[in-house]
């Protein structure tokens, strides 16, 4: 009868992209650590 | 090579179709469902290291608080009542942090925009007088640093500038 | 070829340079850049032989530091479940400096390159250590490269894209069919937060089929596992991972899952209904679905059932690798009673026997899966260029042209002549298209409907209950248009569903049904 995906970790209702915390397919965690941002290049004062 | 997919897809998907049996398959699964890879192994520390480093009193907090990385703080900091220069000093003292990228966005919230060949962010001062696709012309309020070379004094101020061309390829 | 004599011991020198460098406090980009230009003058950055030689032995020298700390931990009684700590130190600091190399370059023939060498690299390295075959290293080095590389200042426009279609072209190339030691680690690089987005975002789709392509790769390995309804640990735990994939896709990109629907369920196998159901029940974001229960809902009277939806999978791929397209559309367009079109078809269906003991059936799925599709397609544009000014809807056409016609010859000729397992597989064909609202859930939705109401024989209607039935019974989601179907097939007296001897074949049976009609009001 597969299983209730909602006890896999992810909130379905989100009104946010899954994807920017997804951790792993084997956690039922958010992305733990520094979230993924990326600083321009041109930001670093040279 | 793309296309391939339907191809592959004929009679053998139903087939391992792969390069082994499916017995060395599951073998195979198994030893590396004891080699998994590891919440740390995706962990890739960040450390900020300052450039030059303040030597503080050890009685100071040696490493920044959790909190500076906290997106809420920065919504809060990013509020007109407590005005910009908390914001400029993340954006030019802490490079290539996540509270940078934070100062950033609530600089641009406040309709500041960072010009990347001069690496200054301007704002509008008045409509501007010209604009096109490529750019825009008029007056702008720009955050700088300045020395002044008689009392030697020095530090961040904002200017302003006129019949400034702020071309947008330049903006980041 | 053989390394030249003393190379192996220049690139650890270097190896040993670079990471001094590294270490320096403050270490800046002048040190770097300065490194990297001494590597240019080398030669050892052309992009030819000794290019990959490098590169190889870099890969070796800092895969084994990392492998050799684990040797270290060894020592104490290690439980198969006890991790291992290893150091990626020398791993980040080689995938550093691929990244300052390429950094300055942004040339991303080289990044091609490097990528195929390391590709290589875990091929041979798998195949020779087999089952104590380690992916961590590899995993860690991927991790490395992809949030750094994947976000690269564009140098050139579409360079960023570039660049990550070379990762797709790597992950395919180290799919779990070729390296199954690299599975768990693969699929969790392909559905990295800084690749999968990335590659389904922008770049006007074009990232679109190399995550179709991926997703096969490991459809099409967890398949002949998936047929059998317990799973051991190990796959149970990928078949679990692949669900979170599925759900963030499902949430975050339905519109890829509606596109390519048809390659996926050429892949997933039919015990496998909740996956495919995740894939099935997927609908674009900007369409609000009407609550299929609600009383008489007209869903005809939909807009957006005129629409057909997007099919990105080559739907008759299948039928063209078999030479059945041009009969296909020939008994379509002159539908001639004498031709042997009709006796021959269920032959063609079955697998010859030597592939059938592998494929796990007597069938060619994906040929099934094609036909029924093709024939329905080609159905509809018939009914729609019968009716332009109306956008087609059976009440404008009648009933009577709608049902007759080619099409329906062949799904009734499948329907009586295929045995049991056939049937199976030509229904769950049918019912794959049963989603959101569009022309072919309309119309595949009359046609199970009308074979149910015309079939003469019981076992039919049985089967067409079961196969609509165990794709509701089963945990969520539900596809909207299997819902309306099996409502419609249940209230609709037309049906005459109630009256069905086998809905009372067994207590638990008859329990269900009543459970399933309180529900469906």
């Amino acid at each position: 009868l597969g299983i209730d995906l909602t006890t896999l970790g992810l909130n379905l209702n989100s009104a946010d992209n899954l994807h920017k915390t997804f951790g792993s397919p084997w956690s039922d965690e958010p992305a733990k650590g520094d979230p993924d941002f990326n600083v321009p290049q041109c930001y670093l004062i040279k | 090579d793309l296309g391939a997919i339907g191809d592959n897809l004929g009679g053998s998907s139903m087939t391992t179709g792969g390069m082994h049996d499916q017995f060395y398959n599951l073998q195979m699964l198994e030893a590396a469902f004891y080699k998994l890879p590891q919440p740390k192994d995706s962990e890739r520390p960040r450390s900020y290291t300052p450039r030059h480093p303040a030597i503080t009193p050890p009685s100071y907090p040696q490493v920044q608080a959790p909190i500076i990385n906290n997106p809420a703080l920065w919504d809060r900091l990013g509020l007109e009542t407590y005005g910009t220069d908390t914001l400029f000093f993340a954006f030019y003292y802490q490079p290539n942090t996540y509270q940078q990228y934070l100062a950033a966005r609530e600089l641009k919230k406040q309709s500041w925009r960072y010009h990347r060949k001069y690496q200054t962010w301007f704002q509008r001062h008045e409509e501007p007088k010209v604009a096109t696709d490529e750019y825009e012309q008029g007056t702008y309020v720009y955050f700088d640093f300045h020395v002044n070379n008689d009392d030697l004094q020095h530090g961040w101020c904002q200017r302003i500038k006129t019949e400034f061309t702020f071309e947008y390829n330049y903006l980041e | 070829s053989e390394d030249p004599a003393g190379f192996r011991d220049q690139v650890s020198i270097l190896f040993a340079e670079w990471y001094r460098i590294c270490e320096l406090p403050g270490a800046n980009d002048a040190a770097f850049n300065h490194f990297i230009l001494q590597l240019h003058q080398n030669g050892l950055l052309k992009g030819d032989d000794m290019t990959d030689r490098f590169f190889r032995l870099l890969t070796e020298i800092s895969v084994a530091h990392c492998l050799s700390s684990e040797v270290i931990n060894s020592g104490a009684l290690q439980s198969p479940q006890q991790i291992q700590n290893l150091s990626f130190l020398a791993i980040d600091i080689y995938a550093k400096l691929v990244f300052s190399i390429l950094k300055g370059s942004g040339k991303t023939a080289l990044l091609s390159r490097i990528l195929a060498v390391t590709v290589r690299f875990i091929q041979k390295d798998a195949e020779e250590k087999k089952g104590s075959f380690n992916p961590r290293p590899y995993f860690r080095l991927f991790i490395n490269w992809l949030p750094d590389l994947g976000s690269l200042e564009p140098i050139v426009d579409g360079a960023n894209f570039q660049i990550l279609t070379a990762f797709a072209n790597a992950f395919h190339a180290l799919h779990p069919l070729k390296i199954p030691a690299f599975s768990y680690a693969w699929l969790e690089l392909v559905s990295h937060r800084s690749f999968m987005p990335k590659m389904l975002t922008g770049n006007s789709q074009k990232g679109w089929p190399y995550i179709q392509r991926l997703l096969v790769d490991m459809f099409q390995f967890m398949e002949p596992f998936l047929r059998n309804a317990e799973l051991g640990p190990p796959v149970h735990f990928l078949y679990k991972g692949t669900l979170r994939v599925l759900l963030v896709l499902l949430h975050d990109f339905p519109e890829f899952l509606c596109d390519y629907h048809f390659t996926f369920c050429d892949v997933i196998p039919p015990s496998c209904i909740q996956m495919r159901n995740i894939i099935l029940s997927a609908f674009p974001r900007n369409m609000r679905l009407p609550d299929p229960s609600t009383p008489n809902l007209k869903i005809d009277l939909l807009a957006e059932i005129n629409q057909s939806p997007r099919i990105l999978s080559e739907v008759d791929g299948a039928l063209k690798s078999k030479q059945m397209k041009a009969d296909v559309d020939e008994y379509l367009k002159t539908r001639q009673q004498g031709s042997s079109f009709l006796a021959d078809l269920k032959q063609k269906l079955l697998l010859p026997p030597s592939e059938a003991a592998s494929a796990g059936t007597r069938y060619n799925v994906p040929l099934i899966n094609s036909l029924v599709l093709y024939v329905g397609m080609q159905a509809i544009q018939q009914l729609q260029a019968r009716s332009p000014h109306a956008q087609s809807t059976a009440n404008t056409v009648t009933l009577a042209v709608f049902l007759v016609g080619a099409a329906l010859d062949i799904f009734q000729t499948l329907i009586v002549e295929l045995d049991t397992e056939g049937r199976y597989l030509f229904l769950n064909a049918v019912a794959n298209q049963l989603r959101y609202p569009n022309t072919h859930t309309h119309y595949f939705s009359f046609v199970l409907l009308y074979l149910f109401a015309e079939s003469t024989q019981e076992i039919i209607q049985e089967q067409i209950t079961r196969v609509l039935l165990e794709r509701l019974i089963v945990n969520r989601p539900h596809p909207w248009g299997l819902l309306i179907t099996f409502i419609e097939l249940i209230k609709n007296p037309r049906y005459n569903f109630w009256n069905r001897s086998f809905i009372r074949c067994a207590p638990d049976i008859e329990r269900l049904f009543e459970s399933v009609s309180r529900s469906c009001g």
